[in-house]
């Protein structure tokens, strides 16, 4: 699975992801990926998310849709609402990451594997690549 | 005014041991490509809709990452696809899944979201839509690398069970 997330200059965010699914998927199984609120979700009162990971866990928590209800609803910081959600979904037993960009032009990364295959840029010349962890 | 732009290449069982170096540098310049795409938009002041859309056909191009070329194989050696693309000024939204024939299927997700009547498209009905629109076609060989044909003989030898985690991806 791979995904993008931005805030362009006039403040706008959007969300965009794309996956092959899972190794060996059968009876037409769908993921998080495609489902909007779930692994790919936009909206300028909060953030853009995308997801990747166990999707069953990322559908049933609705991950994107929940991350952007806190920070819209709550005032929670992208970090703070993306580690949180996370939790959820790691508590139900799945493993994954997201990246979140919000309107302000702030930007959060969470994961609960051992890595995300992750990048970053911004107009402040910003540039990070990394695979592992504890990059 | 500012920019940002964020991307992954998927979650996982990602550590130093089991990513090869040519996994770890191939995936290191095809971020750095993808952060390039997007970058190129924004710094142009173009939107976040297509800067996001242009990220997304690199790493979808990359053979290197679970999507588009370097798809993972179905339990029937088939390459189901699936996309999203949603605009946070309007929340317009497409998407897209089990897509089998379309060159990037974020193109056809953010084709569905430009024409606006749906949101979600599938399976035949997806790919004739993508047809109708002109999107570039692409046939099961370009989707298919060796290397995921290696981990789909592998997961076959492993008897096939259907491990979420283990998802070579």
């Amino acid at each position: 699975t791979v995904g993008a997330v931005a805030c362009d200059t006039q403040g706008h965010v959007a969300a965009a992801t794309s996956t092959g699914g899972v190794t060996g998927k059968r009876w037409g199984r769908i993921g998080d990926t495609p489902v909007i609120g779930a692994g790919t979700f936009a909206d300028d009162r909060a953030c853009a998310v995308s997801c990747t990971g166990s999707g069953e866990f990322f559908l049933r928590v609705g991950v994107g849709h929940e991350i952007a209800a806190r920070v819209r609803l709550s005032g929670e910081s992208l970090q703070v609402a993306a580690d949180a959600v996370l939790a959820e979904v790691k508590a139900l037993g799945g493993t994954g990451g997201v990246i979140v960009a919000g309107p302000n032009g702030d930007m959060a990364w969470g994961f609960n594997t051992i890595g995300m295959y992750r990048g970053t840029a911004s107009s402040a010349g910003s540039r990070t690549v990394a695979i592992y962890a504890n990059e | 005014m500012t920019w940002t732009l964020v991307i992954h290449g998927g979650a996982g069982k990602l550590d130093s041991e089991m990513v090869s170096p040519e996994q770890d540098a191939g995936a290191r310049a095809g971020l750095s490509r993808a952060l390039d795409a997007g970058s190129k938009v924004l710094a142009d002041g173009g939107s976040a809709l297509d800067a996001v859309e242009a990220a997304v056909r690199v790493l979808e191009d990359d053979p290197h990452f679970n999507s588009g070329r370097g798809a993972v194989f179905t339990h029937d050696g088939t390459l189901e696809l699936d996309a999203a693309i949603m605009d946070g000024r309007t929340r317009a939204a497409g998407a897209v899944a089990a897509a089998t024939a379309t060159r990037n299927p974020v193109g056809l997700a953010r084709a569905i979201l430009d024409d606006g009547r749906h949101v979600f498209l599938a399976g035949k009905g997806a790919d004739a839509f993508s047809r109708d629109r002109g999107l570039p076609q692409a046939d099961a060989d370009w989707f298919a690398t060796d290397e995921r044909r290696r981990q789909f003989a592998e997961f076959q030898a492993d008897g096939g069970g259907f491990d979420v985690d283990m998802k070579y991806g």
